[in-house]
C-alpha cells in the first residue's frame, strides 16, 4: 500500500481530509470533526496486476497463468480500493435528534491493482 | 522519467489546488447524506444544551450495553451486513400540562427495526415512590411501573418496549408520555427536571434499518 507522492505514477492511496468546521458543518454533525475522503489513483502495468488486491483468491492463480505465459489480454488492471473501513458519525437530524450510525465502507485504507 | 501532467490513470488535466478542494469537498458532502438518507444537511432550530448531551453521553457511555437497568452488559445486536444499526438519542420537552414529548424522524420508506428503547429521567431525592409511565393519547396506554424506593437525586432508566416497537411502525414521529407518581407529595413533574437544563430527560432508542428488499431467511 502506497502514500502517492510526486515521484511516481504507481497505484497508490491519495489522502484527503475534509474539516467539517471548513464547510459549516460542524454544528449538525457533532463527531468526528471531520472526513478522511481518501482514493486511489495511479497506473497498474501488467507486473503489478494482482498485487496486493487480489492475492488471496482464485483470480490470482489465473493472473500468474496469463502473466507467466505472457498471454496478452484484453482487459486493463485498475487502481482500485482494497482495503475500507466505516466512518461513525454522531450527529442532528432535522428533530434535534442526536443518531450514532456507522456508515460502512466510507474511509479507503489500501489501494492495490486489480 | 519525465514530468508527467495530469492524473496517472485517467489522463485528466492536472486541477488547480482550489478546484481539486472544492471538487472533493463536494463528493464528500454528497456522499454523506446519500448514506444518511438525507437530501440536504439538517438546519439545527432547537439546539440542545451542550450540557445535556455531554450528561446523556456520559450515562450511556458509563452504562456501555447495559440497556434495561438491570442487566450489567447487554451488548445489543449487531447488526447484519446489510443492515444499518442507529442508536437514536432524543431530548424530552416539556410541554405545559407536564407531558415528556419526543419529536422522532421516521423515514416514510424504510422500516426501522427497534432492538431496545429506554427512557431515561433524572429524579430528585425521594422516599418510596412508584413511577407509572403512560403513552398519553385519547387511550391512555400504561407502558410501566417501576418501584423507587428511597434514594437521593440520579438517573433512573425504564424500559419502553415493546410499545416503541408499535410507535415506529405507526410511523407517528411525535410521542408523548404522562408521568404519574404513587406516593409523591408534589407533583410528579417537580420531582423530574424539565426541559434546558443539564438533567433533561431524554429517550434512547436502538434499532436497525431494514434495506428495502432485505430477506428474511426462513431457518
Amino acid at each position: 500500500n502506497l502514500s502517492c507522492d510526486q515521484n511516481s505514477d504507481v497505484c497508490c492511496r491519495k489522502d484527503y481530509y475534509v474539516d467539517f468546521r471548513d464547510i459549516g458543518w460542524n454544528d449538525w454533525i457533532f463527531k468526528p470533526e471531520g472526513y478522511q475522503i481518501n482514493y486511489c489513483m495511479g497506473e497498474c502495468p501488467m507486473h503489478l496486476a494482482g498485487t496486493p488486491g487480489i492475492a488471496a483468491s482464485f483470480h490470482t492463480t489465473v493472473f500468474n497463468l496469463v502473466k507467466a505465459n505472457n498471454i496478452q489480454t484484453a482487459g486493463r488492471s485498475c487502481c482500485v480500493p482494497t482495503q475500507r473501513r466505516a466512518l461513525s458519525l454522531l450527529y442532528f437530524d432535522p428533530n434535534s435528534n442526536l443518531i450514532k450510525t456507522d456508515i460502512p465502507d466510507m474511509v479507503v485504507d489500501a489501494c492495490g491493482c486489480s | 522519467v519525465e514530468a508527467r501532467p495530469g492524473c496517472p490513470s485517467c489522463r485528466m488535466p492536472p486541477l488547480e489546488p482550489s478546484a481539486e478542494k472544492a471538487f472533493l469537498v463536494e463528493v464528500a458532502k454528497q456522499q454523506i447524506l446519500q448514506k444518511l438518507n438525507l437530501s440536504q444537511r439538517p438546519n439545527i432550530t432547537h439546539p440542545v444544551p451542550r450540557a445535556a448531551i455531554a450528561n446523556a453521553l456520559r450515562r450511556l457511555h458509563l452504562g456501555k450495553g447495559r440497556m434495561d437497568g438491570s442487566s450489567q452488559s447487554s451488548e445489543w445486536e449487531k447488526p447484519q451486513p446489510d443492515e444499518q444499526g442507529y442508536e437514536i438519542i432524543s431530548f424530552a420537552e416539556t410541554d405545559p400540562s407536564g407531558l415528556l414529548q419526543f419529536q422522532l424522524t421516521q423515514t416514510k420508506d424504510q422500516d426501522m427495526h427497534i432492538l431496545e428503547a429506554q427512557l431515561w429521567l433524572y429524579i430528585k431525592a425521594h422516599r418510596n415512590i412508584t413511577i407509572q409511565i403512560y403513552l398519553a393519547g385519547h387511550q391512555r396506554v400504561p407502558l410501566v411501573e417501576q418501584q423507587l424506593g428511597s434514594k437521593g437525586s440520579g438517573w433512573h432508566t425504564f424500559s419502553l418496549m415493546p410499545a416503541m416497537q408499535n410507535l415506529f411502525e405507526s410511523k407517528d414521529e411525535t410521542l408523548h408520555l404522562e408521568l404519574q407518581c404513587k406516593g409523591c407529595h408534589l407533583n410528579v413533574t417537580a420531582l423530574v427536571t424539565t426541559t434546558g437544563s443539564s438533567h433533561q430527560s431524554f429517550l434512547v432508542v436502538k434499532a436497525k434499518l431494514q434495506k428495502p428488499g432485505h430477506r428474511i431467511t426462513k431457518r
